[in-house]
């Protein structure tokens, strides 16, 4: 459903600018939604460095955004308060690449039914549909799971929905917020003929018999097979759980074929990296002894390595037994390279291996932490009170939890805590710009199609809590006690998140519980980079800027007001105005309002050129004039009139 | 366990975009598209 017109489509690679008054949060999730459109299409973002057109992103009041590049330049994009999830942010960049609502399509009708007696008196035009003259479907049927559609209860007038769909399975399906749909992504990647992407690089569940082109290695003493089943288990794949009759197949390395310290090799095709990060997950099987393990190698291609260069990442050791079990390892790869699964035969005795299944590898950065929750089904509905995960340490060495509510008829709920930890002497309280970000995986055997649900909060230092206190000081000052399963006793401080994470229909819906395992991936990064007004890049027309003077203070412009779009600056200590300009066009004066373009520039030319030309002319005809009345003079009619015999000579 | 000791940034509502352009009392169209004259559909 986008805007037909080539001139609204943006470079693959879009210009941004993060303005200085988007909250801090926001910025943090605005990077992250840029990570999924790497993953997930070939569209990148870059920060602004004086391209023509770019897209501002600041804090407006409200969520929104224009449709397609309107080549003004500086294009904005609001993301204000509460507007910072990560959903709500690809929805406003997908129409900024020029996507329509999905319910606007010409043929929705066939598949919603709008009731337009619940709908808000006045807000009936938001429910129009436009033809296909003024916007493309680009050949991908309606979708019911766009993140561009409208919810049920959109502009409702009371507690009745507006949406119905036709198919009624759809009906809480309509309007979710959880990422990139894959018709999302069809469309887009169609509209912008995309072949690739950034950062994703391979995914493989191996139901097709070439393995997604990986090789067994060489020198070692046993092979991985292809299987579906193993007697010692697993029973079935990852994948499918089983679920499809003559598919769902896995690679098994036999441990109780070999003898102690024999390893088996599987290796990767050939990869070739582009942002010299990685992130390699799967999900691992163990039926064999509790000491069999799992290496991770990298074997790193160079000019002087023909057969490249092993190097051992990772050893997955005390791998629990009986149950798939998902794995992260994180590299650093810059060169052409393989993967290489190392199954190695443990000292104890063993009855079957390791399996592995679902690998993928991407060049995004993997979570710090991951919170598994088995049993999950049991928990649903029948948990009061909270959930809390183990206790976690973020890299700058913030200890915390994080709690799940799933007692609401309706929504689960998700908070972040900060815990009393080893590290609190040496930190520095009020716990300054750490972002947690919390996903809900989707567990999809492809990292493409996933739509896992995300939120993140921030620790803003200087956030008050109702008593008064630093909501995020230190949690032995300002916590709750609370008792670790084994009895150990620490603070936990308050949470803050929110109570409607995700729905409890779409929590059963997907792939978030598989095998009754839920997986929350946790990440806490320090964002306190974000918050400096760092200087803003120089545009390609060489007028250093800093952001001082872009960014406008409030004193000389608060009664300075430009025209056009106009921004206004403080340069040398004076307020001045900065000019929007196309490409063709331009405005300028001191508050610009004058409007410019080169057809101006044009006519004044041909003007001037007539102008020098015709006075030109009149000079010349002038100076033949008086040339021609000077030759007549000289020649003149005294010497030719005069008649001869009057003539005296003296 | 102690109570939930938590704060609810959302409050107990799971709100839509067009749910808090509406409680700003923005009148986009659509709820949040932006548009100029050039642009009108």
């Amino acid at each position: 459903n986008s805007i037909i017109g080539e001139n609204y489509r943006w470079p693959h690679t879009i210009p941004y600018v993060l303005e200085d008054s988007l909250e801090m949060n926001a910025k943090g999730v605005i990077l992250n939604a840029f990570e999924r459109y790497r993953l997930k299409t070939c569209i990148d973002f870059k920060p602004w460095t004086g391209e023509a057109n770019f897209i501002s992103v600041f804090k407006g009041s409200g969520c929104w955004s224009s449709i397609g590049n309107k080549r003004v330049g500086n294009q904005s994009l609001s993301i204000g308060e509460n507007c910072d999830r990560i959903a709500t942010i690809q929805h406003e960049f997908l129409h900024a690449l020029g996507f329509w609502h999905e319910q606007s399509r010409s043929d929705r009708d066939d598949y919603v039914n709008i009731i337009w007696d619940r709908i808000q008196s006045g807000k009936e035009n938001n429910f129009n549909i436009y033809d296909d003259q003024v916007s493309d479907t680009l050949n991908v049927p309606y979708d019911y799971t766009s993140v561009m559609h409208y919810s049920k209860t959109a502009f409702r007038n009371g507690t009745e929905p507006t949406i119905v769909t036709r198919i009624p399975d759809f009906m809480d399906v309509i309007g979710q917020r959880m990422d990139f749909s894959d018709s999302d992504l069809l469309k887009l990647n169609r509209l912008y003929n995309c072949s690739s992407s950034l950062s994703f690089m391979d995914s493989c569940n191996f139901e097709l018999e070439n393995v997604c082109g990986m090789i067994q290695g060489s020198g070692d003493s046993a092979d991985w097979q292809r299987l579906s089943q193993v007697p010692s288990g697993p029973e079935s794949d990852h994948s499918n759980m089983g679920q499809c009759a003559g598919a769902g197949f896995f690679m098994h390395f036999n441990s109780s074929a070999v003898s102690t310290g024999a390893m088996a090799v599987l290796e990767s095709r050939t990869l070739y990296p582009k942002r010299g990060f990685q992130c390699l997950q799967f999900y691992l099987y163990n039926s064999g002894s509790g000491s069999d393990q799992l290496n991770i190698y990298i074997r790193e291609y160079s000019a002087g390595s023909e057969n490249g260069t092993v190097t051992l990442v990772e050893e997955i050791k005390d791998i629990p037994t009986g149950s798939w079990q998902l794995y992260h390892v994180p590299l650093k790869v810059a060169n052409k390279f393989r993967v290489l699964f190392g199954g190695v035969r443990g000292a104890g005795a063993s009855l079957g291996g390791l399996s592995i299944d679902d690998i993928n590898l991407s060049e995004t950065r993997c979570p710090h932490h991951i919170w598994r929750i088995r049993n999950f089904t049991q928990l649903m509905g029948s948990l009061d009170g909270a959930l809390y995960s183990p206790p976690f340490y973020s890299p700058k060495g913030y200890a915390f939890q994080i709690s799940l509510t799933l007692s609401n008829p309706t929504n689960a709920g998700i908070y972040f805590h900060l815990i009393s930890g080893a590290n609190d002497d040496q930190l520095e309280w009020p716990c300054p710009w750490q972002q947690a970000t919390m996903t809900l995986l989707d567990q999809n055997p492809d990292i493409r199609q996933r739509m896992s649900n995300q939120r993140s909060v921030t620790t803003d230092p200087l956030l008050t809590d109702d008593d008064g206190s630093y909501f995020w000081d230190r949690p032995s000052k300002v916590g709750q006690e609370a008792l670790f399963p084994n009895g150990t006793q620490f603070r936990r401080g308050k949470g803050r998140g929110t109570s409607a994470f995700i729905t409890h229909e779409r929590l059963k819906s997907r792939d978030f519980i598989k095998g009754d395992d839920v997986y929350i991936l946790l990440t806490v990064e320090d964002i306190s980079h974000l918050n400096t007004t760092a200087p803003q890049p120089v545009p390609t027309n060489g007028t250093p800027t800093t952001s001082t003077s872009t960014a406008p203070t409030p004193g000389l412009c608060v009664n300075f007001a430009c025209e056009n779009d106009g921004v206004c600056t403080v340069w040398n200590g004076k307020a001045e105005c900065r000019c929007p300009s196309g490409d063709d066009w331009w405005y300028m004066g001191a508050r610009c309002e004058k409007r410019g373009s080169t057809r101006d520039t044009i006519v004044i030319t041909a003007s001037s050129t007539a102008a020098v030309f015709a006075v030109m002319l009149v000079v010349t005809l002038l100076s033949v004039y008086c040339t021609r009345r000077r030759y007549r003079q000289k020649t003149g009619p005294s010497t030719a009139e005069v008649p001869v015999e009057n003539e005296h000579v003296f | 366990t102690p109570e939930h000791f938590v704060k609810d940034v959302d409050g107990g509502i799971d709100q839509d975009i067009f749910d808090i352009n509406e409680a700003l009392g923005l009148d986009l169209f659509e709820g949040d598209i932006r548009l100029d004259g050039v642009q009108d559909r």
